[in-house]
């Protein structure tokens, strides 16, 4: 993925970042 | 042949139907067995909100660009749909992964999710015909500039931190987004992180209240600060 920096530790996805987990 | 900067634009364009093409615009076997396992059904409101989005997209790229360009608007659309059905997938088969769970039916039926997804999408598909405008100045590319990001935020009606919710997943899932592309969805996260998040009515307020008042209930309250 070049440069782009990632924020999500591993154990996150997009469900945790609209609220299902 | 040599690469120039007009083969080297056209080949990004190229190379984004091409992996489109194989793509179906509309639900895979595997999302519709996703949505089928889902406690609330999301099928209808998937592709109601897909047909509604599409006419509104279809509908202001005309206005921006002219009636005589409404079936490129059309095109544009289409491409994107396609890229929001295929990343949908691959979100979903690594969040299964993950999770090692197959009822997604909280995040299937979550109307920002979708408008988000679908965002980044037709962001995708312009801003390869975008980046390739000034130098193909195929007529109507100058004119689309005016509409790469964050113009789609303004058409879905779409909170700008909701759509950066999205934007490393995409990375993550898709594997054939170009450097560039990255790059490019890399300074719309940091556009929004730096001031789109934190206008008036941006949703982020609410989670900061809501962390504090969780905080609170934990926590022995710190002195306010200025």
């Amino acid at each position: 993925f070049h440069d782009y920096h990632f924020g999500l530790e591993e154990n996150e996805g997009i469900s945790e970042l609209f609220d299902c987990d | 042949p040599p690469q120039t900067p007009v083969r080297a634009a056209m080949d990004v364009i190229q190379q984004l139907k091409m992996t489109l093409h194989s793509a179906s615009d509309r639900p895979s076997e595997a999302l519709i067995s996703y949505f089928n396992n889902c406690t609330v059904n999301p099928t209808e409101d998937i592709i109601k909100r897909v047909e509604y989005l599409g006419n509104v997209f279809k509908e202001k790229f005309a206005e921006a660009l002219g009636m005589e360009c409404a079936e490129i608007g059309y095109q544009r659309f289409n491409l994107a749909k396609r890229l929001y059905f295929r990343v949908m997938e691959s979100m979903l088969k690594s969040e299964e992964k993950r999770l090692s769970v197959q009822n997604f039916s909280k995040l299937l039926n979550i109307d920002t999710f979708h408008t988000s997804l679908l965002g980044c999408s037709v962001e995708v598909v312009m801003a390869t015909y975008g980046s390739s405008g000034s130098i193909l100045q195929t007529g109507t590319t100058h004119a689309e500039t005016n509409l790469s990001f964050p113009w789609i935020l303004h058409i879905f009606k779409l909170k700008a931190f909701d759509f950066y919710k999205v934007i490393e997943s995409f990375i993550k899932v898709e594997p054939c987004l170009t450097r560039e592309m990255v790059k490019h969805l890399e300074g719309c996260e940091h556009r929004i992180m730096e001031s789109l998040a934190w206008q008036t009515d941006s949703p982020i307020f609410e989670l900061i209240k809501q962390s504090r008042e969780q905080e609170g209930q934990t926590e022995q309250p710190e002195p306010t600060s200025s």
